[in-house]
Formats: C-alpha cells, sequence, structure tokens
C-alpha cells in the first residue's frame, strides 16, 4: 500500500512540467526515503534525478520498496487538472496496475481522483558517486534559464568558463557570437538574487544548448539554480525544491573528436 | 561542434 500526501500539490505538477520532455517514460521509486526518480533521455546523454524526501509529505505511507512505470506525458496531463492550490495524494495498492491521483481543492469542496495505468519501464540505473567540482556556481534560476534562451538564438552550444572573475557563458555560430559575464555578486537585497562562485581551480567546458533549455523548465521550482563544473565529470544543474528535496540534470561535456 | 559522450562513459550501470 502506497499512500503520499503532499499539501503542496503544485510541486509536483511543476516537476512534471519539467522533465516531461526529456524524459518520455519513467520508474518513480518509492521508499521510506522518499519519491524519487531516475531516469535519462532516449539518447542516453542527459539524465534527471528527482528526489522529493518522505519528511516533506504530510501523509507518507508505503509499506514495501515499490517502482511505478508512468508515462511522463500521461501523467502530466493528469496532474494539470490539479488546482495550484490543491493538496494531492497518490495511492497505489500493492501488486496494482494503476496509480490514483487525488486532488482536494483547499476548502475541500472538490475532490477529484484520476486513475492512471501503469507500464513496465525498462530503464538503465546509473551510480552518481559524490564528487568534487571544480567550480560551483549559485545564481537566480530566471537568469541562468534567460542567458540560455538567449544563447541559443546565437549558436548550438554553450562554452561555460568559471574563472576567479566569475563565469562567462559563451556560444558562436553563422550570425555571429556572443559572451555573458556574471560576476559573483553578494550585496544583493535578497539572498537569491545573488551570483556566487567557489572556485577550486578554473574550468572550462563546452555543453549543447539544447539540452540547457530542457533543464531551465525546472526554473519554476527555484529561485536559484545550481552548476556544479569539473573537467572530467558531466555538469550538474541544480534546483532544491524547498524542505523536500531536488532536481537534478546531469550532461557530459562535449568533446573533441 | 564536438562529440557528444554518453552518460554511461562516465558512471556505471547499477
Amino acid at each position: 500500500m502506497l499512500e503520499l500526501r503532499l499539501v503542496q500539490g503544485s510541486l509536483l505538477k511543476k516537476v512534471l512540467e519539467a522533465i516531461k520532455d526529456l524524459v518520455t517514460d519513467a520508474n518513480f521509486d518509492c521508499s521510506a526515503t522518499g519519491f524519487s526518480l531516475q531516469a535519462m533521455d532516449s539518447s542516453h546523454v542527459a539524465l534527471v534525478s528527482l528526489l522529493l524526501r518522505s519528511e516533506g509529505f504530510e501523509h507518507y505511507r508505503c509499506d514495501r520498496n515499490i517502482s511505478m512505470g508512468m508515462n511522463l506525458n500521461n501523467m502530466a496531463k493528469m496532474l494539470k487538472c490539479a488546482g495550484n492550490d490543491d493538496i494531492i495524494t497518490l495511492k497505489a495498492d500493492d501488486g496494482s496496475d494503476t496509480v490514483t491521483f487525488m486532488f482536494e481543492s483547499p476548502t475541500q469542496d472538490k475532490i477529484s481522483d484520476f486513475e492512471m495505468k501503469l507500464m513496465d519501464v525498462d530503464s538503465e540505473h546509473l551510480g552518481i558517486p559524490e564528487a568534487e567540482y571544480h567550480a560551483i556556481v549559485r545564481m537566480p534560476s530566471t537568469e541562468f534559464a534567460r542567458i540560455c534562451k538567449d544563447l541559443s538564438s546565437i549558436g548550438d552550444t554553450v562554452v561555460i568558463s568559471v574563472t576567479k572573475e566569475g563565469v562567462k557563458f559563451s556560444t558562436s555560430g553563422d550570425i555571429g557570437t556572443a559572451n555573458v559575464v556574471c560576476r559573483q555578486n553578494t550585496t544583493v537585497d535578497k539572498p537569491e538574487d545573488a551570483t556566487i562562485v567557489e572556485m577550486n581551480e578554473p574550468v572550462s567546458l563546452t555543453f549543447a544548448l539544447r539540452y540547457f533549455n530542457s533543464f531551465t523548465k525546472g526554473t519554476p521550482l527555484s529561485n536559484t539554480v545550481t552548476i556544479s563544473l569539473s573537467s572530467e565529470l558531466p555538469v550538474v544543474v541544480e534546483y532544491k525544491i524547498a524542505e523536500m528535496g531536488h532536481l537534478r540534470f546531469y550532461l557530459a561535456p562535449k568533446i573533441e573528436e | 561542434e564536438g562529440f557528444q559522450p554518453l552518460l554511461k562513459n562516465y558512471y556505471n550501470s547499477i
């Protein structure tokens, strides 16, 4: 028996909107730790990792570890039927091939339930060890999304370079080149507006912008985004989900052929 | 534009 009650149901709606274009089908894993997902895009180039910790749910019952295969587009269709202020409860019986989403309006005057068929999803799980990164950049998530969108109108790839001066995003294409430099800026009124650059050593890596633009669909989840870079590792683009966990995207840097 | 490696080139399957 599985029963997860999420008072801030909009979080789950935002998570689905953030990942449904990158991943088609995925297994949601439920354990005592929480509700999680790890899935790669169809080309196995980008990976999404979601964790919603059990403590973040108002009610969390998961009698045994369970993996539920879902089509994310279909799940997003169902969650779109929930209001932004609704409480969302996920329910599944042991051995059932369906999951039920229950939506309660804040005043309890409207209660809906939607039952969705589960599916067998054959997925490859990767072990991602904790790593020390050469540089970690924290910046407003809307600023990062703006930069990725702007640069993708000029070129297909972005070079992210971190030095002690700050972080530089560069691209080039048929019509010209573009460079955006964000300097460390901690003298802001609100902490979420700060740009913080932690650098152990300078790093410069090239990434496909179309994946970055996909990752920025996570922007509504958090005011800030953290970009962790190392020369021998995939970049990690992380959106913290307040008091619950995180949505992380991984992408290997492009390399010379 | 460079070669795009697969993630399993970096992480092991579990």
